[in-house]
């Protein structure tokens, strides 16, 4: 899940 | 959500604040490089493709919002206000941006975590934002005297990814979040790149000075 991917960030 | 990432996130917004705060009072741009705004532009466009599809929370939303709004607002300020283009240094900054977007793109399509848009063009936003300072570092060194919310600007916006490299740590080690090699090593060449000015700026602080950078 892109979350891991740190696309929770800006 | 952790503290650092917030700090980062403030200290981000601080910097673009700042760099309002000069061209609207001042209604000057001197000493700020359009080629940086430009390329800052293109780095929240790619990177924000998500905006509507995927949905984290408000604060993520609004704070994408600001960052994209801002940034294209800059650009329009320095290019087109009557009396801010005026200002702009337009002889000085002349870094060949155009190369760093083609690398970034070339490096985004050989080195990805998956070979799908959304992710080439986020990956291709890291290695952009990575190098997007140089314009403006280069355009420093020509300046003759820096003002200082120039300086404090090119500060911030330096802080902002050192802040994040602490969120990736924290991540890693409390939410045991797997290594990520492209955000750390785009994030780390970044920080690197403001080596030097963040020790110039330090002692220009220290020594109650101006800024200056050498040639």
């Amino acid at each position: 899940d892109y979350d891991e991917d740190f696309h929770d960030e800006l | 959500m952790n503290l650092f990432r917030l700090l980062g996130d403030m200290t981000h917004l601080l910097s673009i604040v700042v760099l309002l705060l000069k061209i609207r009072t001042v209604k000057s741009c001197a000493g700020i490089s359009l080629k940086t705004q430009e390329l800052y532009v293109i780095v929240f466009l790619t990177r924000y493709l998500d905006l509507f599809t995927k949905y984290y929370s408000v604060y993520n939303t609004a704070m994408k919002l600001v960052f994209l709004g801002t940034s294209i607002g800059i650009v329009w300020y320095m290019r087109y206000h009557k009396v801010v283009k005026q200002t702009y240094s337009k002889d000085e900054d002349t870094f060949k941006h155009y190369f760093l977007i083609l690398l970034s793109i070339i490096l985004a399509l050989l080195i990805h975590r998956a070979f799908d848009v959304i992710e080439v063009l986020w990956t291709f936003s890291l290695y952009l934002e990575a190098v997007a300072i140089l314009p403006q570092l280069v355009l420093l060194q020509k300046s003759r005297n820096i003002d200082t919310l120039t300086g404090d600007y090119v500060f911030l916006l330096g802080a902002y990814r050192a802040l994040y490299i602490l969120n990736w740590v924290y991540r890693f080690l409390m939410e045991n979040h797997k290594f990520r090699w492209i955000p750390w090593i785009s994030g780390l060449v970044q920080t690197a790149l403001y080596a030097d000015f963040f020790y110039y700026y330090i002692k220009s602080w220290k020594n109650r000075e101006k800024l200056k950078l050498p040639a």
